[in-house]
């Protein structure tokens, strides 16, 4: 564990702790899109499947288990809960979600190191992790309302998958065997397509009409 | 050995 890691894994668990305040509190969900909350849960539940069969440590699995609850906690409150689904863009937030999850499973029958229901699951999960948040961008540009939770709900996914990139260079460079092409591609896309939003929102900050 | 490294992160 390296400061990095450490460091992404708060900036992660802060992300989700804010939509989940956001959500629970306000009892708004507005601006937060159903769809990349339902992939990732999908991503997480995929993902986690080894929380059965293999240990790691107790912050890992404490871990897999607070990523797991919330996300499906906050899935749970947009679909289920009264006042917190009445907020809900449902027109706005259209994006089909199975046009990503598909795509994902079939590369990851192609593309995974081994051949294994576990192994090609926890591909998939990072290959629809790396796509996931596009639903949340289009709804974003679509209601052109972006309140500062949603914001900062943002800025901190992108902060976590920065910082996991600083976290695989360092340890490329202090582990002798740590080479994973499959992981480092999927989070190098993902954290372009943030880049690509925080651009967006630069130029639209720095263009004067601000955030509202 | 392998296998723990990449499932070591979340």
């Amino acid at each position: 564990m390296n400061i990095f890691r450490l460091a992404g894994d708060m900036t992660h668990l802060a992300s989700v702790l804010v939509l989940l305040l956001k959500i629970h509190t306000i009892k708004s969900c507005a601006g937060v899109s159903l769809r990349t909350q339902e992939l990732y849960a999908i991503v997480f539940a995929t993902r986690y499947l080894d929380i059965f069969t293999s240990f790691v440590s107790v912050y890992n699995t404490f871990m897999k288990l607070v990523f797991l609850g919330s996300s499906f906690s906050i899935v749970w409150y947009m679909r289920y809960h009264k006042a917190v689904h009445r907020t809900y863009d449902r027109e706005q937030d259209t994006f089909r979600h199975w046009f990503l999850v598909l795509p994902c499973l079939v590369l990851a029958l192609l593309i995974h190191e081994k051949f294994t229901f576990l192994e090609v699951l926890w591909t998939f999960s990072l290959y629809l992790e790396a796509v996931a948040i596009l639903p949340q961008l289009v709804l974003l540009q679509r209601t052109r309302n972006i309140d500062n939770l949603t914001g900062q709900y943002i800025f901190l996914l992108g902060g976590y998958r920065g910082l996991y990139i600083l976290n695989w260079i360092y340890r490329y460079f202090t582990e002798p065997h740590f080479v994973h092409w499959i992981t480092w591609i999927a989070g190098l896309v993902q954290t372009l397509l943030y880049a690509d939003f925080f651009y967006y929102y630069f130029l639209r900050f720095i263009g004067g009409r601000g955030v509202e | 050995e392998q296998d723990l490294e990449s499932k070591d992160e979340l």
